[in-house]
């Protein structure tokens, strides 16, 4: 549907960023959850070529055009979504991890993340004791419309309210903390599934790290546009 | 020339506990390499964990079947050496002119130190970041290389008190790891706290211009109709020269079946 070239010269040892012009679509498909339409996913391509060499690298994802808000609602003081302007009722399930033992696979996520689908969840939380998941669960997530509700690695047990009460300011090494976090957020934004952040489980990060998650978080003021014309 | 793209190693691996092994990383990966799974080396699960390789190994029995996690010595009463463990692989690769080849780990628990034909390098700690290293310098002219790892635990693998609990004695906390490890209400103190490459290894061929961490972002306006895509990446130019690029953005529709749409 778009295909786009840019040149660029980038200086010896360099390494720089680059943004595209932005792509035009007029009504793509979109990108559901499940129960509420298709999970339209695009192939997209990004791919450099260096002269006097050829093609140097190239990098795919499939992506999905949606957009997920979601806001406490005063009067159930409860967290209300909407996915492409249209509220959505969530039917949700705890998730931890897939083994013990850290014996991932694609094959095991589909099969887990489709029996999500199939009991018509619509939302997966991933509990802050296990793991940020990784890309091939996200991957399902995105096929079967499963949308994500990621927890970074904080409990209310382990941090500061558990018996005995221990952790009161989170991990020793807070900068480690957002060097995680940060390389987390790089590893798995770009899932349509992806739907919510959040600091940890019945517990509020340590102050800084809570600021700087939510400031690193916030949506860039240039995608803050309504979707009326 | 070797292909442009990713290559996963997932295979043919060999693990040893460290104190089983008198020799160093230098030694495994230039003249004395393990040649096979005989004693102390075993066929190890990577991606997977220690307690995982132990397991498919019949070293230890299945944790989760019965009682039998009680049989497992616990990190806390055998020490972090005890889960300090080796990870040996060989891999193929002969590149050409202005290639570069980066051996990538997706996730270490909980730090490492890699040897690759010789060459030593530090993972941190951390087991939930990324570790990318250019090892184009360090290729075996022959394109036959030997890569061991030796993988070291949390810093703070705590102990399991008498009556459990949520989270042992909560120490996993101090460390950025996964904390169900410990035991909860509902799954057993993990013996290993989960040490090992518990996720992908791969290595990764690129030109002089490597495409870093794309960011995709898309903006929706006249009711969903008009719609844009944004697309910001990084790029890396590895040469001693200044790189003249071609970046293209591709996005195609899957439409039924397999016909694209482009």
């Amino acid at each position: 549907e778009q295909l786009q070239t840019q040149h660029l010269s980038i200086s010896p040892r360099a390494r720089v960023q680059y943004t595209f012009p932005q792509l035009f679509f007029y009504k793509p498909n979109l990108w559901w959850p499940n129960g509420m339409g298709k999970q339209a996913l695009h192939h997209v391509t990004i791919s450099v070529e260096v002269k006097e060499h050829g093609e140097s690298d190239q990098w795919t994802h499939l992506f999905g055009f949606r957009k997920i808000e979601s806001h406490i609602d005063n009067a159930t003081d409860g967290r209300l979504f909407k996915i492409n302007g249209q509220p959505i009722f969530i039917r949700g399930g705890n998730w931890i991890l897939s083994d013990g033992l850290l014996r991932l696979s694609a094959k095991r996520y589909r099969t887990d993340i489709k029996f999500h689908a199939d009991m018509n969840f619509n939302m997966i939380r991933c509990w802050g004791g296990g793991l940020a998941e990784r890309p091939e669960f996200y991957h399902y997530c995105d096929m079967y419309g499963l949308l994500v509700w990621q927890e970074f690695w904080i409990t209310g047990d382990v941090d500061g309210r558990g018996d005995p009460v221990s952790n009161p300011d989170g991990p020793l090494d807070h900068d480690l903390f957002m060097l995680c976090a940060r390389d987390t957020v790089k590893l798995l934004r770009n899932h349509a599934s992806l739907a919510l952040w959040v600091g940890g489980n019945e517990q509020v990060p340590p102050k800084d790290i809570n600021e700087a998650l939510k400031n690193d978080l916030q949506l860039h003021p240039y995608f803050e546009t309504p979707s009326e014309t | 020339m070797a292909e442009i793209g990713k290559t996963k190693l997932d295979s043919g691996w060999l693990a040893a506990r460290s104190t089983d092994v008198e020799l160093t990383g230098t030694q495994l990966t230039t003249t004395h390499p393990p040649t096979g799974p005989t004693a102390p080396w075993m066929e190890a699960v990577v991606p997977g964990t220690v307690l995982a390789t132990l397991v498919k190994n019949k070293k230890v029995p299945d944790p989760f079947y019965g009682l039998q996690n009680e049989a497992i010595l616990d990190i806390a009463i055998s020490g972090r050496e005890y889960y300090t463990f080796w990870f040996f692989t060989t891999f193929q690769c002969k590149l050409t002119g202005n290639q570069h080849l980066d051996l990538n780990f997706r996730g270490i628990n909980y730090s490492a130190e890699v040897y690759l034909n010789g060459h030593k390098m530090v993972l941190p700690k951390g087991m939930f970041r990324r570790h990318s290293l250019d090892v184009t310098d360090i290729l075996h002219p022959d394109g036959q290389n030997l890569l061991a790892v030796l993988v070291h635990p949390p810093d703070h693998p705590g102990s399991i008190p008498p009556k459990g609990g949520q989270g042992g004695d909560h120490e996993i906390g101090k460390d950025v790891a996964t904390q169900y490890v410990e035991g909860w209400d509902w799954i057993i103190p993990i013996r290993d706290r989960n040490t090992g490459i518990w996720d992908e290894v791969s290595v990764s061929v690129t030109g002089p211009v490597k495409i870093i961490d794309p960011h995709l972002v898309s903006s929706f306006f006249d009711n969903y109709k008009r719609v844009y895509l944004h697309a910001t990446t990084e790029l890396e130019n590895k040469s001693s020269s200044v790189a003249e690029c071609s970046l293209n953005i591709q996005v195609s529709t899957e439409l039924e079946g397999n016909v694209c749409l482009i």
